[in-house]
């Protein structure tokens, strides 16, 4: 089942890579943000990795784009500096490197709150197999509902187990058609819950 | 099935930001290697990207490790500079960096060859994955050979079916269980029947 197997290879191609202290270069998901808020002057007050997974499994490249237009009384995010770069030889490939971005979040009247965050990649992949039909003819009969279902059950499952991870990421499901709802709140929300 | 799933966001998560020019920041993996010919004065003999796929799905770090110790009488490989990396804001991450990485064979008695070579990365996630039983329960009735068959086959079928992939990639099948045969040569002998 698809979203099965989506969840395990992105917790074992990624998430093992960027989330837990790797013994030698690397020195954890924590660390990375405490050294980022040092050079920056900035405080993370949830120092894990948001995965936003969308109802539709549409993800922009920014998540600016989640923004409303020509509403400055809501919340908005913006994308700043990214983390410090993970670089590890993979598969044949030399110095792979593992980038996690660093956003934002401008409160109207109040300071703005920092985190890092990013679309969970293999949803987004899905969502262009899926618009690419002829290229892809064998997928069509994915039920999308079910994926994204499968894939969350099963991340939510692997990071519970997971000694390295459980306690360095935080899985944000968000209903993308949803017109009233906006990404940014859903986020501060998040982190109000979690500090 | 598992093999079609890997083989269909292999492509579409990345062979198309590697392979062909966006129109836009990238020129595309052929003159990619044109750059890094005129830039280190080297010659690729073929300007494809080698995509190794090993019978076992093992891939190590650096495909140097699939050299046959204490054989100087043997072709080895060796990893160069990286060709230029791809960058592009993908699904909230900013500038997510996609690296190609360039080998030379060096051969007793003759010149070295260059290619751009890496394996599967999906199989060598999946490797992982299914040494791990206790975190991935749900995937430990997979069978490895039908998973590796469906992959080239599906991978192949995309790639021919693409218009600005297909000239552009060469699938390497290396059986790495049979000790008597050498990586190195394998490709040498896929260089000189492409030239
Ligand atoms: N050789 C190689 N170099 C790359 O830069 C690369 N990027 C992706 N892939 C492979 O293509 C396929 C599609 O990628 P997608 O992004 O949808 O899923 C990816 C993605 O969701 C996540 N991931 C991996 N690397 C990154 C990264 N640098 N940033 C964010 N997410 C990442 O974890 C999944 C599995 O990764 P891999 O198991 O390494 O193999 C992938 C996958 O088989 C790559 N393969």
């Amino acid at each position: 089942r698809y979203g099965i197997g989506m969840a395990c290879s992105f917790f074992e191609g990624y998430l093992t890579h960027v989330l837990p202290s790797d013994g030698a270069r690397f020195v954890g998901f924590a660390e990375n943000i405490a050294i980022y808020e040092a050079n920056q002057g900035v405080v993370f007050p949830v120092k894990k990795l948001f995965i936003i997974i969308t109802k539709s499994m549409y993800c922009p490249p920014d998540l600016k784009q989640f923004n409303k237009p020509n509403r400055t009384d809501l919340a908005r995010l913006e994308a700043c500096e990214s983390l410090s770069d993970v670089e590890k030889d993979v598969a044949g490939v030399k110095n792979r490197t593992y980038r996690n971005s660093a956003y934002k979040i401008h409160r109207p009247g109040s300071d703005p709150v920092y985190l890092a965050a990013e679309c969970a990649t293999p949803l987004h992949t899905l969502h262009l197999v899926l618009q690419k039909r002829a290229l892809f003819e064998e997928l069509k009969n994915i039920d999308v509902e079910e994926v994204v279902n499968d894939f969350c059950t099963m991340l939510r499952s692997i990071i519970s187990k997971s000694h390295d991870c459980h306690d360095k990421c935080e899985l944000v499901y968000f209903d993308n058609t949803n017109p009233d709802l906006n990404l940014a709140d859903v986020l501060l929300d998040k982190i109000r819950e979690l500090e």
